[in-house]
């Protein structure tokens, strides 16, 4: 009598999650841009046998952003989903893994962000502060108003631009833009820097030190500039992560493409 | 003698009775939400 087949794995069966939590491991690991996701939800599982102790798996995974940047060291665990009100990026990832006894790795990943729809926020919360485009004018125009504060003011090193992560404007009562950029430490002092800014370079890989900076730019009723940065010391990098590019300014859309 | 019944009637008959206050189980996907549906 042929075996009979095993019942379907569920979405929230065991097995499946320990695949989700590598999946999401690996997809945070792999990712240069933006902010660590989260599972929200296990869409769809597949197992394919390919013999003894050999399947592959086909999941389909819903992520929600996180506040932690990808740079963060911070554990993913420690990470808080940005909540629907503060305008939420989902994440859309179909992975193949393999699982050869019992040890799940993953073969490829597909995923695509998105921030939810600005309809859908207003319903909810007609005041709240909304994404805007990254490279908007105002956000532009605050992050560097920001950076250089915050580079007139340290005594630590000079810090450059990385990527812009995320830009908000309030509109009324006033007109406020919140912004959040990573940043990277350079070879220069602030001081140093003022007499020749070109040659402050990124650090090295093996000493290189990023952070992440918050920024509130009042501009009415009255002109207003608020920056907070906080450097994460230098991380050895994991081995099986690729180093970072050494990025030029970018802009994590919410609406990227990875693969 | 051997009677054909009428399928229906057949199904009707052979209808596992279903226990009082039985619950399907859930689909086995999609899973659970862990924060929000959006």
């Amino acid at each position: 009598v042929p075996a009979v087949p095993p019942a379907p794995l569920g979405c929230d069966d065991p097995e499946s999650e320990a695949a989700a939590e590598v999946a999401v491991n690996f997809i945070n690991g792999h990712s240069h841009h933006g902010y660590k996701f989260a599972l929200n939800r296990i869409e769809d599982i597949r197992v394919v046998p390919q013999g003894p102790n050999n399947d592959i798996i086909f999941l389909e995974l819903d992520l929600l952003e996180t506040k932690c940047p990808i740079l963060s060291p911070t554990p993913l665990a420690n990470c808080t989903v940005r909540s629907f009100a503060e305008h939420a990026v989902e994440g859309d990832c179909d992975l193949k893994l393999q699982r050869v006894d019992g040890t799940l790795s993953v073969l490829a990943s597909k995923c695509h962000s998105h921030a939810d729809s600005s309809e859908d926020i207003s319903k909810v919360c007609p005041d709240c502060p909304l994404l805007v485009s990254l490279n908007n004018t105002d956000v532009l125009e605050t992050v560097s108003a920001a950076l250089n504060a915050y580079n007139s003011k340290t005594t630590d090193a000079y810090l450059r631009l990385l990527e812009i992560g995320r830009a908000k404007i309030q509109y009324h009562p006033g007109h406020v833009v919140v912004t959040e950029f990573a940043v990277g430490a350079t070879n220069c002092s602030a001081e140093e820097a003022k007499a020749n800014v070109e040659a402050c370079q990124l650090l090295p890989e093996d000493q290189s030190n990023f952070g992440f900076c918050t920024a509130a730019l009042v501009k009415r009723p009255s002109q207003d500039l608020q920056v907070d940065c906080q450097l994460y010391g230098h991380q050895v990098p994991a081995p099986d992560i690729p180093l970072l590019p050494r990025p030029g300014v970018t802009y994590a859309h919410p609406g990227l493409d990875t693969s | 003698s051997v009677a054909k019944r009428a399928v229906a009637e057949a199904a009707q008959h052979d209808k596992v009775p279903r226990p009082v206050g039985f619950v399907p189980p859930p689909p086995p996907c999609p899973g659970k939400i862990r924060h929000f549906d959006i």
